[in-house]
């Protein structure tokens, strides 16, 4: 029962409001003044930083991209992928045949190759190449 | 990365959160299309001849795309004098193959015979982890000839490459010869030997897997052993250790379950 007690508080936690930002309605959500504009970050990602270097012979790391803030869905600019499922739902209720369907971007990646042990100290050179990522929005 | 694995300075070095990192290296492998990170034990295994020459192949594709094949195979020898040499058919095998895999030689001691019986060396090679997608489009068994300077000068050997056939307890194995080749004693260098035929039919057929073995003879036919010979064994240098490699296709296409 004790269980019960702590989660019944952990909900009445999560639903009091936590800092300013969060106190407004969620029909604020969408309001200009929330927005964190959609941008593009980069960042090395090295085997050795997650402790592979002892079976990934090569490369030393790679470099990627990832996505913060309001980033935009495919459809369209002013819809992204929090406003497309609101909007989705509401439509599905008064008109189901009219739901838009969501559409994902296939992304080709470019062709990587890694070198490295296996467990039985054989070592593999992989080329991974024809990547394409179906992804939605931001990935 | 630039054509020359450059990292571009603009990339930044962030150390990670550790949830990033675990996150990280759940979706790496799940690209990858492993299970989980090797555990390799790698007492003597990081500088053996097989990673030198499977590094030697990965620079090769890393740096291939904009040079032209002529320049490419001048290029590739001079990087790879202090390394195992690969001829101009190993890099067409590998401009084919999805995937190349160096294996380790398992026999764990060089079982030479006693003078009664014929001396032999025996290699063992475990292909029984190859994904079932992929299929072998060729293989070699790799062995390194030191220049053997104590025997007359122009000396041959005539080294021959079995495939074991089948074993017996109380005598000689049933063998298959593979290939054999005369060498002179003041060759060195890496000698390979084509087992596509041999290794496709230990995948398929893992029980039949019983390994090679590799006899040599004087001009005048007396038996000798391979440290004789010049052929070094698992006491010799790291990086001429005996191996084989083996070059894949894939036959189907990874899909990656969604997240």
């Amino acid at each position: 029962s004790t269980g019960g007690k702590r989660r019944q508080q952990n909900r009445n936690r999560s639903t009091q409001p936590q800092d300013g930002s969060r106190s407004s309605a969620p029909a604020d959500y969408n309001s200009s003044d929330q927005k964190t504009p959609c941008r593009r970050h980069e960042l090395f990602v090295s085997f050795r930083e997650l402790g592979w270097q002892d079976w990934i012979i090569a490369p030393e790391g790679y470099a990627a991209n990832y996505c913060e803030g309001e980033c935009s869905f495919p459809l369209n600019a002013h819809m992204n992928a929090t406003n497309h499922a609101i909007v989705q739902t509401l439509v599905h209720l008064m008109n189901p045949e009219n739901v838009p369907k969501p559409c994902c971007a296939p992304t080709k990646l470019h062709a990587i190759s890694v070198l490295y042990f296996d467990d039985n100290s054989n070592v593999i050179l992989k080329k991974y190449q024809n990547m394409v990522v179906l992804a939605c929005g931001c990935h | 990365l630039d054509g020359n694995n450059e990292v571009h300075l603009g990339f930044i070095h962030r150390r990670l959160r550790t949830h990033e990192k675990r996150e990280m290296q759940k979706e790496i492998l799940s690209i990858l299309g492993l299970p989980h990170r090797p555990k390799p034990n790698l007492s003597q295994g990081k500088y053996n001849s097989a990673p030198l020459f499977m590094l030697d192949l990965y620079n090769t594709i890393s740096g291939e795309e904009k040079i032209p094949v002529e320049v490419k195979l001048s290029r590739y020898h001079s990087t790879t004098q202090s390394l195992p040499l690969a001829t101009y058919q190993e890099t067409a095998f590998l401009n084919d193959a999805d995937m190349v895999m160096s294996f380790v030689n398992l026999v764990e001691y060089d079982r030479e015979l006693s003078p009664q019986r014929r001396h032999h060396k025996e290699f063992k090679f475990n292909l029984s982890l190859i994904p079932d997608s992929e299929a072998i489009t060729a293989a070699e068994f790799r062995l390194y000839k030191e220049c053997v300077s104590r025997t007359i000068r122009n000396e041959t050997f005539l080294l021959k490459v079995y495939q074991v056939v089948k074993e017996h307890p109380d005598r000689e194995a049933d063998l298959f010869l593979l290939d054999s080749r005369r060498l002179w004693a003041a060759d060195e260098g890496w000698l390979e030997f084509d087992i596509t035929a041999t290794s496709n039919l230990w995948v398929m057929s893992p029980v039949h897997n019983l390994g090679l073995q590799v006899s040599l003879e004087t001009s005048s036919g007396l038996s000798i052993s391979s440290k004789e010979a010049g052929l070094v064994g698992r006491s010799g240098a790291l990086e001429k250790q005996p191996f084989m490699v083996a070059f894949f296709k894939i036959s189907n296409v990874h899909i990656r379950a969604p997240r």
